[in-house]
């Protein structure tokens, strides 16, 4: 079962097309990214789900492109659990 | 497990066997309303369920159907939740009774099931479907990419490894074959509404195309007042319009094909979450949301009735 352990989804607000274009170039595959709003527009917000290992190049790239973001999901497996000892509980 | 569907929880998740038991169970208590339709058969060889509701022979239909991507939980919640108050409220509501006494309506409340049974086995942010990809690694095609409309064009990917993937061709997955040949066997739907999760948006066609489709200003109207009676119950924010001016250029997606077989009132909701879970919304936001979300449905339903073509 793929696990979720320090992953987080941080909430991008891009302030312009520009920042938009940088945020399409990232390497999705490499770094596992997984888009749950994809960059499209500077009205729309971005989430992305990074991986553990990722987190700190992301953060990186993001301040160094002076991007801002806030984490919307501190750790998304403390979220599935919690998700999970729900249904077992409705379950049981 | 619950002895009936007043029994069932409605505000919790549930997985792919708990959904089809309370299927069974719907249709066992409500025979004389409700019947369940397999429209045919996932990848991984499992029913695709459609329940229809019907009080009457050879009448049009409005077609709901969440679960598509599978991840996106909140949406097949909502399905169960959509199911029981349609047959709480027949006879009840006089609106829903009204629909109910001139149309159909048909529910696929798992339109993914392999995809759905693979977020609770294997890997939670499952979106795709499950068939593999010859010649590839990556598993799956995105089932809102995969329709005959604007097939393989921008706004969709060739790369089997992304979650847009379109697949090898036009309604190359079992699952959307089904509805494709259920819509044409069908031939008389009036109303077709695909629900995903999330973002709080109603959109209508197009997604593969800028040109605006014939009926923008009706879909547009409708889309407005529909979202209007949606914020009317815990003041959920949505935005609205086609797709393509909305969000971004998506080929190959569900409504666009429908819209283009001739069914003006095709809309896709992306279901909450307002900015704080995503995919992970509490199972305490379940019935909230599909609460919310039935009024716009109730609204779309009606100005169908109200407006035959």
């Amino acid at each position: 079962k793929v696990t979720f352990e320090g992953d987080q989804v941080l909430r991008i607000t891009a302030k312009n097309a520009e920042q938009i274009s940088l945020l399409k170039e990232l390497p999705e595959q490499t770094l596992g990214l997984d888009f749950w709003m994809e960059p499209v527009h500077e009205s729309l917000p971005v989430d992305v789900r990074v991986p553990f290992h990722s987190l700190q190049a992301v953060r990186a790239f993001l301040a160094y492109n002076q991007i801002q973001y806030n984490v919307m999901i501190e750790d998304v497996q403390d979220l599935l659990d919690d998700e999970e000892r729900e249904m077992v509980k409705f379950r049981t | 497990f619950p002895r009936s569907t007043d029994d069932f929880v409605y505000t919790t998740y549930h997985d792919l066997d708990s959904i089809y038991s309370f299927i069974d169970m719907l249709v066992a208590e409500h025979s004389n309303l409700v019947s369940k339709i397999v429209i045919g058969q996932s990848y991984e060889s499992r029913p695709l369920n459609v329940l229809k509701f019907s009080t009457g022979a050879n009448r049009p239909g409005l077609w709901i159907d969440t679960g598509i991507h599978s991840r996106e939980w909140v949406t097949q919640a909502s399905g169960i939740w959509f199911a029981k108050k349609i047959v709480t409220d027949y006879g009840r509501d006089p609106v829903l009774t009204d629909i109910l006494n001139n149309y159909d309506i048909f529910l696929e409340i798992v339109t993914n099931p392999d995809g759905f049974a693979y977020t609770h086995s294997s890997d939670r942010m499952w979106r795709k479907t499950r068939k593999p990809n010859p010649g590839s690694s990556c598993v799956g095609v995105d089932p809102n990419r995969n329709w005959d409309a604007g097939f393989g064009g921008p706004g969709s990917s060739g790369n089997p490894c992304t979650e847009t993937y379109h697949g090898p061709s036009a309604h190359s997955e079992p699952e959307v074959k089904a509805i494709v040949d259920f819509v044409n066997s069908h031939g008389n739907l009036k109303a077709f509404v695909s629900i995903h999760s999330y973002s709080q948006m109603l959109l209508y066609p197009y997604g593969y195309k800028s040109t605006p489709s014939q009926d923008q200003a009706e879909l547009h109207e409708l889309s407005r007042k529909a979202i209007s009676e949606l914020q009317s119950l815990y003041n959920t924010s949505y935005r609205y319009g086609s797709i393509i001016t909305t969000i971004y250029q998506a080929s190959g997606g569900t409504i666009d094909w429908t819209y283009d077989q001739g069914i003006k009132y095709s809309y896709t909701f992306e279901l909450r979450d307002t900015g704080r879970y995503g995919f992970i919304l509490p199972a305490n936001q379940i019935v909230p949301t599909a609460e919310e979300t039935w009024l716009a449905l109730m609204a779309i339903m009606e100005h169908t009735k109200n407006n035959p073509y």
